[in-house]
């Protein structure tokens, strides 16, 4: 419900001023999404497998997480998507925690670490604003997700 | 620089007093179409000298809007339900780094071009190639950020977004022995990996989950292979059926959720 009160706030003329937005008078109201780009989207590249490899041979830092409620891009898709990385496992799956609670799933692997968070849908840190951002503190700090 | 100061937010209206400083405006990402890219930075809560960058980007496509990542998610502020006033996340992401919203591509949100056959044939490509521009000309306009270390998140469709952006960042650095745009790393969330095996994954978990019957489940293994960009038919039927037929009224974006 929350896109729609954002559709409110970011149409008024007083908020766009105060963000220095809309200077040109675009000539439609802001929007969250724009159906025009969807329905026209052009090139798609159809598997991102070959550049998660490429970006892991460049030595980046990857996580990848998935809200366990989401039904559109569920974790199940994930998991299957990146199961044919083929990755070496550096630390086996096991439970992580967020004040006392299992936060999700995780397993580290060599150049990318995979994470599941309990009960959120496909907006993470909306649905668990604090599991998720327990997570962003793990990824920053370069390290494992916190086992107790 | 002076057009940094002009992108500073005195204050939102309805927002609270905060500590942290924040920015937004317009980039220009390519003169001839007349695109133009806009961003909101929210600066770290504390020590935002020292603190690392974050990029955040959204799905769709067509959904890289602050509606999101910054309105709903990781951004400092929420709004209220009648649009009047905003409060405080109190898991806001800019309590560990400065975090920089982008409306992208151009006819997102407030991004917007001068070339409204721009709107009818971005794509992946563009995307990455904007984006790109967007943060060069953004590091000159805020040099305090050149050789930060820098990191890119988002969801969804940024799960193309993302990568190719770091993509092309790493092709970009190649061309200088230190490269000002320190990109150390990035993570993703519920994000568009592989069409075939994130579409299999996607079924599985309806079908795991109790959404659709054995029935369905079986339909839509028999006939779909996931393999093109678009579903045949008969495929597009049984997903149709699912949807319109068995998963009811629910939030298919977090499905124990009261729908909207």
């Amino acid at each position: 419900c929350t896109e729609s009160y954002a559709e409110r706030y970011y149409n008024r003329r007083d908020v766009q001023g105060a963000m220095h937005a809309n200077t040109t008078a675009i000539p439609y109201k802001w929007t969250a999404c724009s159906d025009m780009l969807l329905k026209h989207w052009g090139d798609t590249q159809f598997s991102m497998l070959p550049t998660y490899k490429e970006l892991m041979a460049a030595g980046l830092r990857i996580w990848v997480f998935s809200g366990d409620t989401d039904s559109v891009v569920p974790v199940t898709a994930t998991r299957f998507s990146l199961n044919h990385l083929h990755l070496t496992i550096k630390i086996p799956w096991y439970p992580w925690y967020s004040g006392r609670e299992v936060g999700g799933w995780t397993e580290v692997y060599e150049g990318l670490t995979f994470a599941t968070v309990r009960g959120a849908g496909h907006e993470v840190p909306l649905f668990q604003p604090k599991r998720g951002f327990r997570l962003f503190k793990s990824f920053l700090g370069g390290n494992a997700l916190p086992k107790s | 620089t002076e057009q940094q100061a002009r992108d500073r937010i005195t204050a939102l209206p309805g927002q609270p007093t905060v500590a942290f400083a924040q920015f937004s405006g317009y980039v220009t990402v390519n003169e001839q179409h007349g695109r133009a890219l806009f961003y909101w930075l929210t600066e770290a809560a504390t020590d935002a000298g020292r603190k690392p960058l974050l990029l955040w980007l959204n799905g769709g496509p067509g959904c890289s809007s602050i509606a999101y990542g910054a309105s709903e998610e990781i951004g400092p502020f929420r709004i209220n339900k009648t649009g009047s006033s905003l409060f405080l996340n109190k898991y806001s992401w800019n309590r560990e780094a400065n975090i920089l919203f982008l409306e992208s591509p151009a006819g997102v949100g407030f991004s917007y071009t001068n070339t409204s056959s721009d709107l009818r044939t971005s794509g992946d490509e563009r995307t990455a190639e904007d984006a790109l521009v967007f943060l060069v000309r953004w590091m000159q306009r805020f040099p305090q950020y050149r050789y930060r270390d820098f990191y890119i998140s988002g969801e969804s469709y940024a799960g193309h977004y993302v990568p190719q952006l770091a993509e092309k960042i790493l092709n970009y650095n190649k061309g200088f022995s230190k490269p000002f745009i320190n990109l150390k790393g990035f993570l993703v969330g519920n994000a568009v990996t592989d069409n075939h095996y994130d579409m299999v994954g996607t079924v599985t978990y309806w079908w795991t989950h109790s959404m659709i019957s054995d029935r369905t489940y079986r339909s839509i293994l028999s006939h779909c292979n996931f393999t093109a960009t678009k579903n045949s038919p008969p495929c597009q039927r049984a997903i149709d059926y699912a949807m319109n037929h068995e998963f009811g009224d629910i939030d298919q974006y977090s499905i124990y959720t009261p729908a909207c």
